[in-house]
């Protein structure tokens, strides 16, 4: 059954989306099967892949909420080869006050991906800037948690909140739940607090910090507006070369 | 009394911290007495002006939730003159979910920046990366809001459900309320992206694009570590100078 990864940091803006669609991308490029769960309201991950998320007729909101609803369905295939989505659009956001109520509204979304973790190899889980209930269920969701992380004062601010959210979260819902690793985005190697913040990161999680590191690439933030993925707008940028490497040395630590 | 502006944009990472506090010390260095309200339980426009945001005896929460606490000592000065903090951290959190269930929970905010309004010209709120109610208590506090974008595809999507969300407010909880100005952030001039997007808001905003753009520049990125406005950590650098010349194309609209 598939091993299940959230891609998660309420510090806004670090590369989530980004990272959950390529990282995704590269690892069907070799060969396995893969699903991306779009849970985020702002559904980037869904339209960063070429879906129309604004006349979706399903989308997670309705595996949130929706009684009998066929889910048979609700995944859709991408332009790229063993590459699926589960899509999201701004609908989802009346989950987080629907569940408010309901019992075991934690693991509603282990419920949900429970039916499909035997048709793929991995399950990538985008979240979106918070630590709310919808990042909460991706957490309980999963097998481990990959961190992307800016090297900048404000991201650093908030991964002490992150890993305690984490760590409450193994104890109280996910008792299996490891940190994947934190991966340096937008790494600009001619600045300085670049490599300020990366060297306090190598100090305090060296064994968790993935050698590769993710640079700052504009062919990154052009691929979306195309529905494309790096590895079909431009593989041999220094993106796409960057996310082929860390799909590499994930499979690596997998071992 | 005070005119209150939300700086809000669901997409993360965009620049709504960076222009709160920069914008806020700018109107601040032009005598204008001002108060950053922190209304993003990350607490980095608290951290960012040097409040320490781990032993905070009273903040916005308390404000939200709190009974008869008295108010009056909850806003702090910062080293900056004329600039005064309403702080937050991430207990925060709570009073989204704590809100669910109150009669007029949109209008929280409101009542408790009205015992403030006299005392500054100028109230700035800065908002998490969510339309959450956090956020909608901030459009329904406010004057007006100020719009950050990154020429970036996945902020150009975001736009339209912002601007939905701005008009659903407009109707319901805030007839006077309006868009001040849209805000370009991290402009790369170097980048044909950027120029597409800012084409793209040309065409379809222009009354409301700011003239003034905010270049990437790192020195923005420093001066938080460091807990000190852009004027008291490099005033002519790019990034000063550009938030000094927003702040006076900023007060001349007010005319
Ligand atoms: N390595 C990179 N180089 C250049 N641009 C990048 C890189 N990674 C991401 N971007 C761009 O930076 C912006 C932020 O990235 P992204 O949207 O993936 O972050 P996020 O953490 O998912 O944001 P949110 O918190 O809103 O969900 C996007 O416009 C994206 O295209
Ligand atoms: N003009 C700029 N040039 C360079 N770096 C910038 C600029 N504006 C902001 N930054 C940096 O980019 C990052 C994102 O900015 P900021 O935190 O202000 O955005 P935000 O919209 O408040 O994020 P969030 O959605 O998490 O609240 C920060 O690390 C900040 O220091
Ligand atoms: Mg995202
Ligand atoms: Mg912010």
């Amino acid at each position: 059954s598939a091993k299940t990864i959230a891609i998660a940091n309420q510090k806004g803006g670090v590369g989530k989306t980004t990272t959950s669609i390529n990282l995704a991308a590269s690892l069907a490029k070799k060969r396995k099967k893969v699903l991306i769960v779009d849970s985020d309201p702002q559904g980037n991950a869904s339209s960063g892949v070429g879906v129309k998320t604004r006349n979706l007729e399903k989308h997670l909101y309705h595996a949130y909420t929706g009684g009998d609803i066929d889910l048979s369905d609700i995944c859709q295939k991408t332009s790229f080869t063993n590459l699926e989505i589960l899509p999201s659009n701004i609908d989802l956001v009346a989950a987080e006050i629907e569940l408010i109520d309901v019992p075991s509204r934690e693991s509603r979304l282990k419920n949900i991906l429970s039916s499909f973790t035997d048709k793929y190899d991995y399950i990538i889980i985008d979240c979106p800037p918070s630590l709310g209930l919808l990042t909460i269920n991706a957490l309980t969701a999963s097998d481990s948690v990959l961190i992307p992380m800016q090297c900048e004062y404000f991201a650093m601010e908030g991964l002490a909140q992150l890993i305690n959210t984490i760590r409450s979260v193994k104890k109280s819902f996910n008792k299996t739940l490891f940190i994947e690793g934190l991966l340096l985005t937008m790494f600009d190697s001619r600045n300085n607090l670049t490599h300020q913040v990366s060297d306090e990161l190598k100090k305090h999680f060296s064994k968790q910090l993935f050698k590769t590191a993710i640079p700052r690439n504009v062919r990154l933030s052009e691929c979306p507006s195309h529905g494309k993925t790096i590895f079909d707008y431009d593989p041999k940028s220094t993106g796409g070369e960057a996310y082929s490497k860390l799909a590499n040395e994930f499979l690596k630590n997998q071992r």
